[in-house]
């Protein structure tokens, strides 16, 4: 494992850790996407299926296990939880599932390293991943006023996708046969989604201010 | 093989 790598699993993890810090101490998922967050428990329960089958590390096998109970956790908290559901802004997170998850599993279908259970699973979860953010990035764009904790949840998963990329130019040089064409691409469009927020985000550090984006 | 299938990241 390069540094990118390990860098880009502790940033993915730090994330995972600020958003449930937020809801668990402040009692709010104000600014939260359910939705996102329901696709992401989506992509990590199809991924991960391999849990149960290949053993690669303990490391991974523990990551594994604390992105699929934060991912369920986090929904259950703002579906279930008496006082954090009352934060959520229903009306504002409108996001349809089915626009994101049906094109991601039909995509799958037919474009995939093999014609698998696991494999087309595996890029199903990673055509979801990259798209996922989106419900939460139109909320971002729709609430506008951030507050700090969401602006770094959402900057940490973007920089968790950056340092992957990192990761696999490493593996493309130092790995012989290192060549994996969906994963990099779907990477890669995931990435190019926060482009736009972290335009504003470090602008927003420049001032010293707070987080805006624009109408 | 199980190196760099690539199911090893996360």
């Amino acid at each position: 494992m390069n540094i990118f790598r390990l860098a880009g699993d502790l940033t993915h993890l730090a994330s995972v850790l600020v958003l449930l810090l937020k809801i668990h101490t402040i009692k709010s998922c104000a600014g939260i996407s359910l939705k996102t967050q329901e696709l992401y428990a989506i992509v990590f329960a199809t991924r991960y299926l391999d849990l149960f089958t290949t053993y690669i590390s303990l490391y991974n096998t523990l990551m594994k296990l604390i992105f699929l109970g934060s991912s369920f956790s986090i929904v259950w908290y703002i579906r279930k939880h008496k006082i954090v559901r009352r934060s959520y802004d229903k009306d504002q997170d409108t996001f349809r599932h089915y626009f994101i998850v049906l094109p991601c599993f039909v995509l799958a279908l037919i474009i995939h390293e093999k014609f698998t259970v696991r494999e087309v699973l595996w890029a199903f979860s990673l055509y979801l991943e990259a798209v996922a953010i989106l419900p939460q990035l139109v909320l971002l764009q729709r609430t506008r006023n951030i507050d700090n904790l969401t602006g770094q949840y959402v900057f940490l998963l973007g920089a968790y996708r950056a340092l992957y990329i990192l990761n696999w130019i490493y593996r493309y040089f130092t790995e012989p046969h290192f060549v994996h064409w969906i994963t990099w691409i779907s990477g890669l469009v995931q990435t190019l989604l926060y482009a736009d927020f972290f335009y504003y985000y470090f602008q927003s550090m420049k001032n010293n201010g707070k987080l805006q984006l624009p109408a | 093989e199980q190196e760099d299938d690539g199911h090893d990241e996360l």
